[in-house]
């Protein structure tokens, strides 16, 4: 694999947005781009991550290679990542390590880092972004980490309900109880502002307000999060990079007993 | 009180 990112702080903010959520994954390389899937410790949220040759300056992946890491580790080494900085990605046929070179041509600087590769066993579970909701929202990323931040204060259970007026996110805490109410619009000034529901039966669920805590750390990469609802199946919440890809979180809702 | 899923049973292996 060689793989080049001609913002080195694009792979961080990848990285960044899930290294919370859990501690190893698997990066399946291909010449198709990178794939990684990882359920969290607590066996509730799965990560589900793609990145497309279209999001690297330039690709090449001669054949399938798994690429086993310590998010921690990782993480560490992607400290060093700035803006000017390009990052390249390397691993040789039988992978033991991988190789991240930083270069700056202004400062005319290279970095190079290598880590050993760890072997980890995990299924590969069939996730399709594609799937089947009841309810499909797009709306602005930065206003769902705001109401998310806001309302999760107060109850460690966070409820979704979307119907005719629109999408209600709201919580009842012990002390206190919140709600927001957001109904569609378009701002063609400010397409980030847009907010647009497609619905084809109403939903209202309920999420642990932790997970969506750990989700909202992958705002960074999109102005923009996809939400799908069903009733009884996980929900997925979905952040796409302008340049293809992008990564989703499929969690759960929470049933009374 | 309120349960908590695991996600794996949602999802089929490939």
């Amino acid at each position: 694999l060689e793989a080049k990112f001609d913002d080195s702080t694009i792979f961080k903010k990848i990285i960044d947005s899930f290294k919370d959520s859990v501690s190893q994954i698997n990066f399946m390389c291909s010449e198709s781009g990178i794939e990684a899937q990882a359920i969290d410790d607590s066996r509730v949220l799965l990560v589900s991550l793609s990145i497309p040759p279209s999001c690297f300056e330039t690709y090449r992946c001669d054949r399938p290679t798994t690429v086993g890491v310590y998010l921690s580790s990782l993480s560490k080494l992607l400290k060093s990542a700035s803006s000017s900085a390009t990052l390249t990605l390397y691993v040789e046929d039988q992978p033991d390590e991988l190789l991240l070179l930083f270069e700056e041509s202004k400062a005319s600087k290279s970095m190079e880092y290598k880590m050993k590769l760890v072997d980890i066993t995990a299924d590969m579970l069939e996730v399709d972004s594609d799937m089947k909701s009841d309810v499909s929202v797009e709306m602005s990323g930065v206003e769902f980490t705001k109401i998310v931040r806001d309302l999760t204060q107060l109850s460690d259970s966070f409820t979704v309900s979307v119907g005719k007026d629109g999408i209600v996110f709201s919580v009842d805490g012990e002390t206190a109880s919140g709600k927001v109410l957001l109904q569609p619009k378009e701002d063609l000034a400010n397409p980030e502002n847009n907010l647009s529901i497609s619905m084809t039966k109403t939903i209202d669920l309920s999420f642990a307000s932790k997970y969506l805590l750990d989700i909202i750390k992958a705002s960074t990469l999109s102005n923009m999060i996809s939400l799908k609802f069903s009733e009884e199946t996980p929900a997925l919440f979905e952040f796409k990079m302008e340049k293809g890809g992008g990564i989703g979180f499929y969690l759960a809702p929470k049933y009374d007993e | 009180a309120q349960n908590q899923p695991v996600i794996s049973p949602f999802f089929k292996k490939k």
